[in-house]
């Protein structure tokens, strides 16, 4: 193979390049305060 | 960890719906996930048709979902961020009926929950259950589970964790997003008694001196080898050379003998239930470059006979004398074996031959871009950050030019880390295609070598193109438009390379170094560019829940048990229908809308009904079995005294 250098203008990001954010941490940014996280409880619970 | 009670089981195949809100990413990441539970698992999916049970998967703020089948359809969340196969895997996992790992009994002999660090108001997040509601199926604490949470999970301080690992060791496994581990998975089956999975056919690493049922083909002129790793350089693929007396291979020596001399491996006979299939192993070729190693598969003739050969790939020798790694479609929907055949080149001698090792059969499609790095670790050491190699260019299956950009040491942000691009390559169908290419999913992923596919944990990525990624600079051109208008030539592949798009943060060199993704240090990408253009519009509406018939054979009995009143009589009298819980027999009471309504528990055997789970009955097929045994049993003693009688007389 051959090494190269990219313009960094020419890689772009899917994930905004941040790493990857975890179950609790997506939860919490998007405002949920579920059960253990990630849990929905049936109502009556 | 998982839910005791087996009215949460589900039976399978579980019905599901994919909202229309859900991102084209989401859902293809979705029917990636169960795919791995269909290759690792007997959990199997189906599209909705108006069964009283089901999960409706939505796009919903964050990742979430309920734990078990709560028999009456159940929604699971994909929200922005959550299109991980990982994620959409715990989430599932949840469904099936499983806890956190950190939530089990004995969890504090494992772990040490930092009760300080944790964001005020989120301390529930880290109870633990009593053994009565949860089961850790007989298997111990395990650090490496997809249902494990992170060391800094609702942590108050950003560099403080909340939970550690008390083998520190640990701390870096925690919270894994790669696959699921294989603890979760001998759970998963353990809980749902699984027996095998849907689309793993077959695999063999040749560790055992039955060779996993294969047979010398019938007419050769010599046999394959099972033979041990020896000296360097005759190392099996399994174990590369590393464990005394182990790690195995298969061998056809083509140093002495005539041209066209041929050995035939064969598989058992396989019953496939889909229409394709992947073989999938690794070999190499170390005697002479004129050595060929050909893929046959023996089909069904019709009659029951196994005898119809098809030629399907052959791979050449070449100088390479390192594993390489093969994928070999196959198309059969009979019962087949699948054949090596090692065919001597004409050479006067040479020392060596035909290796393979790691041959797994699944009834999944081959990967279309498969990149083998060799010599990473070299690699890594003498790139710099920002230093990318590019993969040759693949081919999807629509003839979409595409390919892998690959930064060894990552970008400045993230030097620790392997940066990993898609990109695309212009190509020879380019003229005949659609442009700019929208709603394909590009997936990427980079193997765990692992010899067993279910053990395999292989982290993936994936996007989907559409119309709002555009090119920097430019005024709304896409940057799925024809590389040979958007991108930048390379001597390369002599083709146009467009913008990468990529994660920066694909796998860190830490992780690189565990499991199986350096073996030989050769490292492994496969990547797919997919149409998904088929799942714009998956949603169907849902029907009025229908009264579940499993096993109502004793309804009559059910009609006339002995009730003690109604149900709605105790909940109008009480403050909270469900306290004291009315339901009998470890009924769970639900309360719907101030009523309680009674869902009763089940076993293997029996099965509780009537408001209040009072009534015991028997699945259709144990009473079957009952009454033909006792049928059987009067018949034998009718026979029996019958002869005797004869013979008395």
């Amino acid at each position: 193979f051959s090494v190269r250098h990219l313009p960094k203008e020419d890689a772009r990001d899917a994930d905004a390049g941040e790493l990857r954010e975890d179950i609790p941490g997506i939860n919490l940014a998007a405002g949920l305060n579920l059960f253990q996280g990630d849990i929905l409880l049936p109502n009556e619970r | 960890n998982g839910l005791r009670n087996e009215f949460y089981r589900w039976k399978f195949p579980v019905p599901y719906i994919l909202g229309d809100d859900l991102e084209l990413n989401a859902k293809g990441v979705i029917l990636e996930a169960f795919e791995m539970f269909r290759l690792k698992s007997c959990v199997d999916f189906k599209p909705y048709e108006g069964e009283s049970t089901y999960i409706r998967f939505l796009k919903d703020d964050g990742c979430w979902s309920m734990v078990g089948d709560q028999q009456t359809g159940q929604n699971l969340s994909i929200g922005l961020r959550c299109d991980y196969k990982a994620i959409v895997e715990h989430e599932i996992l949840h469904a099936m009926g499983f806890y956190h790992e950190q939530s089990r009994t004995d969890r504090d002999d494992y772990v040490t929950i930092w009760w300080d660090e944790i964001l005020s108001g989120h301390t529930h997040n880290f109870v633990k259950y009593d053994d009565k509601l949860i089961s850790d199926l007989n298997t111990p604490y395990d650090y490496e589970s997809v249902m494990h949470y992170e060391p800094f999970s609702f942590n108050k301080n950003q560099s403080i964790p909340t939970i550690t690992a008390k083998i520190p060791a640990f701390n870096d496994i925690i919270g894994q997003r790669l696959d699921f581990s294989s603890m979760d998975l001998e759970r998963l089956n353990r809980m749902y008694n699984c027996t095998s999975t849907h689309t793993l056919l077959d695999q063999c690493a040749f560790e055992f001196p039955n060779i996993c049922g294969m047979v010398q083909g019938p007419g050769d002129d010599a046999d394959w080898v099972h033979k041990k790793s020896s000296l360097a350089g005759q190392e099996d693929h399994t174990l590369v050379g590393r464990c005394k007396d182990a790690g195995s291979f298969m061998y056809f020596d083509t140093g002495s003998g005539k041209a066209e001399d041929t050995a035939l491996l064969e598989s058992r006979i396989l019953y496939p239930k889909r229409t394709q299939q992947c073989l999938h192993f690794f070999y190499k070729i170390s005697g002479s470059p004129s050595d060929k190693l050909v893929i046959w598969v023996r089909k069904d003739n019709g009659t029951g006979a196994v005898n119809k050969l098809v030629k399907v790939k052959t791979f050449q020798g070449d100088n390479d004398q390192n594993w390489k790694i093969a994928h070999v479609t196959l198309n059969v929907q009979e019962k087949f074996r699948y054949v090596f055949q090692g065919l001597r080149g004409n050479h006067n001698s040479s020392s060596g031959g035909i290796v393979i090792d790691d041959v797994t059969l699944t009834e999944t499609p081959c990967p279309s871009a498969v990149w083998l790095i060799r010599n990473f670790s070299r690699l890594l050491q003498t790139s710099v950050s920002g230093s990318v190699i590019f993969s040759p260019r693949f081919y999807s299956s629509e003839g979409y030019g595409y390919g892998i950009t690959l930064y060894p040491r990552g970008t400045s942000s993230y030097p620790n880390y392997c940066r990993i691009a898609f990109h695309l390559c212009s190509g020879e169908n380019d003229e005949a295609l659609k442009w700019p290419v929208e709603n394909r999913q590009a997936i990427v992923t980079v193997l765990d070598q692992h010899p067993d596919i279910r053990s395999r944990m292989s982290p993936s990525r994936s996007f989907t193109t559409d119309r709002s990624q555009i090119m920097p600079g430019t005024n709304g051109t896409s940057m799925w438009d024809k590389p040979s208008l958007v991108g930048k030539f390379d001597p390369s592949c002599n083709c146009n390379r467009s913008l990468d798009w990529g994660w920066s943060t694909f796998i860190s060199h830490k992780m690189l170094r565990q499991r199986n993704f350096l073996k030989n240090d050769d490292l492994i990408i496969f990547a797919e560019f997919k149409d998904l253009t088929y799942l714009k519009h998956t949603e169907v509406p849902v029907k009025l829940a229908q009264p579940s018939a499993r096993g109502l054979i004793l309804e009559r009995q059910r009609r006339s048990a002995q009730n003690t009143g109604p149900l709605e009589a105790w909940s109008s009298n009480m403050g909270d229908a469900c306290d004291p819980n009315p339901c009998q027999n470890d009924g769970v009471c639900v309360n719907v809308k101030g009523k309680a309504s009674c869902r009763c528990a089940s076993g293997h055997t029996f099965f509780y009904t009537g408001e209040r789970c009072q009534v015991a009955q028997v699945y259709g097929n144990t009473l079957g079995m009952i009454i033909g045994g006792t049928a059987g049993t009067i018949v034998l003693i009718i026979v029996i005294v019958s002869m005797l009688t004869r013979s008395s007389m």
